[in-house]
């Protein structure tokens, strides 16, 4: 089981629809401060189920929707789609791949889809589970985590403890 | 569940140990559950005693050995039950020249069984990438991404970058 | 009190707004004083909106434009009233390689009347420096501090390094 | 009036007597993680009287001395003196230099001296409060500014501010 790929569409600064490959191995991220990059591990956190705004530097969900620039207007919906192969058939449904994808309007309306069938957030969480990628308490990893980890409050090492159990 | 936590928190630990001592190449650290008798509620503690140096409170350690003992903590746990990817936002930032070198060894050597997705500034990191993309805002507030190579000219085209990837 | 506070306050306001233009090129940013009437228990907020894009809570900006925008507000409060010389510990960490020269440009100006001392990991920002200290541990858990020229040979001694800089 | 030199012995990791040397212009301080730059901000910080050993990393005011290592035994006692030009006759007594001194004992014991006169810490805050120097509030700036700046409590901007004024 892989990660094939990640389409974005009005999800924070990605206005155009965008759809970034991912091989074997190591891929990096580079460019300029403020050009998108953790935009991007925010959305993978987003499609996982993430559902603290805080954790995606936000205040409320519709944070995370394209909200224009002085010469573009704002979008009216953010969508993220996973696709990952199911090669190993670590996921126990009949296709060679899973796409998951969530949605949010500016209303406040979400959906969740499983290959294109509409579902419920558990049921991605659940479909992702077993995968190891139920949650995104150890999937994505930033510079701040350094300080929550060793911190005088044992939470965080807990958390991600127990998400290996 | 009490056991089962049990479990993993030795073997967490012990791989801790492990990694830790691949990163720094010298010197110990280890994981403590405070409470022994209360393991699903008791505080749990990380000691690091860098090279030769004496053990002491972790916040005495510099910004460079914290984030390479968070780093270990990490690894320890990927150990456990690896991701089948993992993002790892600028981890590299804290880093001297050397311990960049020592965490893209432990990333490549995890990277048989995970794929890793690093977002850095950092030269040595860009140059161990099996891939590399380039986020651009060519439109001020407006990302794109392109494919780049080192040295070579920026693939402008998504698409392009895309099956040049996935074969 | 209160009205040397205001005035300070009305005179860094101002000089945030310019450097920041200097530091992003492109953008505004502002400190707002959330309660006028009540200067000495006010909140205090700061609004940035770097390039073209739109202004949002300055937790959606990325880490690089934070970094750069607590940097704007201290040479602010350099402006209004310098400290004779200012150690500034690993600030170009988070910046892109563009940031860090346009921060360097900015030590410089300010560096004819603030003695500037910097700890970093950054290539550029070690080739700007007038006198450039390495602090090495060659024994375990003890520091010395030899003096460097970059592209020499180390200096391996400190009273030579003093007398080379003192004349 | 100028920086001239810091002069360390026994202060965290410098065990020996350390001088560095300063002169007109931009200083850079590099090496590998955890070989010591940061404990020099932290040595001057100390010295300029920072009273709360938390915001030089330790619990305790002794976390400051040198605590030895597996084949050095600790030091007694922390000493650092930093050295200011009086060209410009900035500090009204009546040197060339001033050098302002901070020792601290295992015993809790402390000590203070201008010029080797023995004083108390306030006759060093109140000589330096007039030349900008009289806290370290933003004469040390280090990485974990960013969030207490720009964080939702506003505290850490006023007491800038108030220093400023
Ligand atoms: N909802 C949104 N709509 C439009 N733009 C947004 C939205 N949310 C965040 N942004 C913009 O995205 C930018 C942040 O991007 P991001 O954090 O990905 O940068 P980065 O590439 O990680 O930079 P750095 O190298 O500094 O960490 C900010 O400038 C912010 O204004
Ligand atoms: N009282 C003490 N006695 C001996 N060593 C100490 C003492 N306090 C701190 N240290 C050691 O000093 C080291 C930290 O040094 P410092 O923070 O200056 O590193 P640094 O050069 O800033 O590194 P980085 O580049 O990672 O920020 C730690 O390894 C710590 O163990
Ligand atoms: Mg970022
Ligand atoms: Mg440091």
């Amino acid at each position: 089981m892989f990660l094939k790929r990640i389409e974005l569409f009005g999800f924070k600064s990605f206005m155009n629809k965008i759809t970034v490959a991912f091989g074997e191995g190591t891929t990096c991220v580079i460019g300029p401060n403020g050009c998108g990059k953790s935009n991007i591990s925010d959305a993978i956190r987003w499609v996982l189920g993430e559902q603290n705004p805080r954790l995606l530097r936000g205040e409320t969900m519709d944070d995370i929707i394209f909200n224009g620039t002085r010469t573009r207007r704002p979008l009216g919906m953010a969508e993220v789609s996973l696709v990952l192969s199911n090669d190993t058939h670590a996921f126990p449904i009949d296709y060679a791949e899973i796409k998951v994808t969530r949605r949010v309007y500016r209303s406040g309306l979400s959906e969740y889809l499983i290959n294109k069938n509409p579902c419920r957030l558990k049921d991605i969480r659940n479909l992702l589970m077993d995968t190891g990628l139920g949650s995104s308490a150890y999937t994505v990893m930033e510079r701040s985590m350094t300080d929550q980890l060793l911190g005088n409050t044992s939470t965080n090492l807990r958390i991600m403890l127990e998400e290996a159990a | 569940a009490r056991s089962l936590f049990l479990d993993t928190f030795q073997k967490v630990r012990k791989n801790f140990s492990e990694v830790f001592r691949t990163l720094f190449q010298e010197g110990e650290a280890d994981l403590i559950m405070v409470d022994e008798a209360n393991p699903l509620e008791s505080d749990l503690e990380i000691v690091a005693r860098p090279g030769q140096k004496r053990a002491q409170r972790i916040a005495l350690l510099s910004g460079g050995e914290r984030a390479l003992t968070a780093i270990s903590v990490l690894f320890a746990l990927y150990l456990e039950k690896p991701s089948p990817f993992c993002i790892l936002d600028e981890l590299d930032a804290p880093l001297d020249d050397a311990n960049v070198g020592r965490f893209l060894e432990m990333v490549k050597r995890f990277g048989k069984r995970t794929q890793f997705v690093v977002i850095t500034h950092n030269r040595q990191t860009m140059e161990a990438a099996n891939y590399l993309y380039g986020v651009t805002m060519q439109e001020s507030g407006v990302s794109r991404v392109v494919s780049v190579r080192l040295g070579d000219e920026a693939v402008e085209n998504e698409d392009e970058a895309i099956r040049s990837i996935q074969g």
